[in-house]
């Protein structure tokens, strides 16, 4: 689908982003086995932007994450990477992961995303997105990068987030790599 | 070319422009 990786246009009185980004919606249905291909049939794309304006047209009509249903997501990435491990943008990368006790999603997740659009993660060009998912017990936030070998970069990730998402002391977050995720 | 960066405040402050709508 040509959507998926095209940029929209946008006027000269909004405020561009430094990266145009889309965000995916998928529900797993538990119980089914999670193969690729269902995988990549569940990932919806609901919408793009390449503005700061055009950002906030498309959040505001979403729903809250605190207010899905358990086992969904939300993947917010670059433009032209899919959010899935095959991506070629994604296969030498990994994810922070940061699992939050119910009542914190929202406020995390708009934390997150804010950081992200307006490049507070200083890392150059390794951000590759992030996912919000909803659990039974918990939520879970990831932010996915394109090197997992690079220490520099995923320390400052890990810095980031802990500084945006102003975490409770003993907040686990966990650094996994595609190919470990993979394999499990 | 430079990076564009936007603080939190900035993005929220853009939240409620007309053309956020």
């Amino acid at each position: 689908d040509k959507d998926e990786v095209v940029a929209p246009e946008i006027n000269p009185n909004e405020h561009k982003l430094q990266y145009a980004y889309a965000l995916w919606y998928s529900r797993r249905n538990p119980g089914k086995q999670n193969s690729i291909q269902s995988y990549d049939r569940n990932l919806k794309l609901v919408g793009r932007f390449a503005s700061v304006e055009q950002f906030w047209g498309l959040y505001s009509h979403l729903t809250r994450p605190s207010e899905l249903t358990t086992h969904t997501d939300f993947h917010l990435f670059k433009i032209g990477i899919k959010p899935m491990w095959e991506d070629e943008a994604n296969q030498r990368g990994g994810k922070w992961i940061v699992r939050l006790r119910k009542g914190l999603v929202s406020r995390c997740w708009e934390n997150l995303i804010l950081a992200m659009l307006g490049e507070q993660f200083m890392v150059g060009e390794e951000i590759c997105g992030a996912v919000v998912s909803i659990r039974f017990q918990e939520d879970i936030i990831c932010v996915w990068n394109k090197t997992a070998s690079d220490l520099g970069t995923t320390n400052r990730i890990r810095d980031t987030l802990r500084r945006i998402l102003h975490l409770p002391s003993g907040a686990s977050m966990e650094y996994k790599t595609h190919n470990e995720s993979l394999k499990n | 070319g430079t990076r564009i960066v936007y603080e939190r405040a900035f993005l929220m402050n853009l939240r409620n422009s007309p053309i956020s709508q």
